[in-house]
């Protein structure tokens, strides 16, 4: 899932 | 960073500081939706919870303390500086029935139940549908000043640039965010209409009006 590594995009 | 992202990401600071100028050199917001930008700030605000958790580059830190404080600045703007020419009575799309349906979506899809997690999948949804105050109160008084239109075909462009970066990171990183990429679409496609009208008629230098 993306929240694995946090949420990069704004 | 992909060059989608960060012009859209540019796009979208572009689209702030039209509206600060719009608001500032008329010295009013006429023609702006206050629930709009006050849907803004809770976008901004539930979203970027993990500024004090997670730190992705200085880049992300500075655009996220830029996009709260922007968007309070104009809540400020709206409310308090320019008051007078607020006016409330043609901004009445009914708000809560865009949080409530969000909320719901955010309880059902999201990336953790965890409070962080769950704000955050409410503010992708909850922006989603942030515009349509906006564009109800255009279609309502049928026409816009130039430079409001300016302001939202800078917004719809950041929205629109999100998608290829989307499938650019696919491509590239495997990356995909199902949450996002559906809100985002939804969200372009709001925009579609405006931007029927934004390019067949202001960018040919006529007044945005709509048919009676």
């Amino acid at each position: 899932l993306p929240s694995d590594s946090g949420h990069d995009e704004l | 960073m992909n060059i989608f992202r960060f012009l859209g990401d540019l796009s979208h600071l572009a689209s702030i500081f039209i509206l600060i100028h719009k608001i500032q050199t008329t010295r009013s917001c006429r023609g702006i939706s206050f629930k709009t930008q006050a849907v803004y700030v809770a976008v901004f605000v539930t979203r970027y919870l993990d500024l004090f958790t997670t730190f992705v580059s200085v880049y992300n830190t500075s655009m996220k303390i830029f996009f709260i404080a922007s968007s309070c600045y104009i809540l400020y703007l709206m409310k308090v500086r320019f008051r007078p020419t607020n006016d409330p009575s043609i901004d009445t799309f009914r708000v809560e029935y865009l949080v409530g349906p969000c909320a719901v979506l955010a309880l059902i899809f999201n990336y953790g139940y965890s409070v962080t997690e769950v704000l955050w999948s409410l503010s992708i949804f909850l922006e989603s549908v942030a515009i349509l105050p906006q564009l109800f109160m255009l279609q309502r008084t049928g026409e816009a000043e130039t430079i409001t239109t300016h302001y939202l075909a800078a917004l719809g462009a950041y929205r629109a640039l999100y998608i290829p970066n989307w499938i650019y990171r696919y491509f590239s990183e495997g990356y995909v965010d199902p949450i996002s990429v559906t809100a985002g679409l939804v969200q372009t496609g709001l925009y579609l209409d405006f931007f029927y009208v934004y390019f067949t008629k202001v960018l040919q230098g006529q007044k945005f009006e709509l048919p009676a």
